[in-house]
């Protein structure tokens, strides 16, 4: 079983947030 | 080569076009800095509409690779980007919004953010829904797989850390609190990226009208 992450740093990962990807050529 | 021609000073501009250097005075960008976004903004609002206004399906077209499908988290970023919410992010918005994922930005503005990226019906609180909804919509769109049993304790776990004073909402100030305690929460909040934009998009030394 995973170590239990806090539900808010699990959203964080979520592609839509990221949005390094907006400069990634 | 390697000599920068004397740029048009009159380019054409993309529609709610602001001036480089005003931005750069209410933002924490250096006026190249703004420059070089406009580099990247001009690419990204002529990916499908050709109208010089990033629309959402070109918001995710750039997050994603596709413009099909909404996505809980893109679709709540972009509507907070939009801040005169009339369906497309202008150049002004684009460069105030992403201004606060700048790693130099204050890190009230990003708490302050997040907690309207969170708020998703913007009752003023983050409730408990709220936070399954999100949890659900993340394991939807990734690889990971929870027990429904799973879900409800990572979510109520959070939730009773955040919600100090036990009104089952988390407020402003209990966020606050909770990201102090916990910083991973807001790692998507600073842009790496931000740093390095005018090496990223080197063309803005082309219509730059200033020298940082």
């Amino acid at each position: 079983r995973p170590a239990v992450m806090n539900a808010f740093e699990l959203i964080s990962t979520s592609q839509g947030l990221n949005l390094g990807t907006l400069f990634e050529k | 080569m390697g000599c920068v021609l004397s740029s048009p000073r009159r380019s054409r501009r993309t529609p709610g076009y602001e001036e480089p250097t005003v931005l750069a005075s209410q933002t924490s960008f250096t006026v190249n800095e703004v420059e070089a976004l406009y580099e990247l903004y001009k690419k990204l609002s002529y990916s499908i509409f050709k109208d010089g206004l990033i629309h959402k399906e070109e918001f995710r077209l750039a997050l994603f690779r596709t413009s099909k499908g909404a996505n809980l988290f893109a679709d709540r970023v972009f509507d907070l980007f939009d801040l005169k919410r009339n369906g497309v992010i202008e150049f002004g918005e684009f460069v105030r919004s992403l201004s606060i994922f700048h790693p130099r930005a204050p890190e009230s503005d990003k708490t302050a953010f997040a907690f309207k990226l969170y708020d998703l019906r913007g009752t003023g609180y983050i409730e408990k829904e709220e936070l399954r909804e999100m949890v659900v919509a993340l394991l939807d769109e990734s690889d990971l797989c929870l027990s429904d049993s799973a879900v409800e304790e990572i979510v109520d776990n959070t939730f009773s850390q955040a919600d100090s004073n036990g009104d089952d909402r988390i407020d402003p100030k209990e966020w606050e609190e909770f990201v102090k305690k916990n910083p991973a929460s807001l790692r998507n909040m600073s842009l790496p990226y931000l740093q390095d934009i005018t090496t990223a998009f080197p063309s803005f030394v082309m219509h730059s009208e200033v020298d940082d």
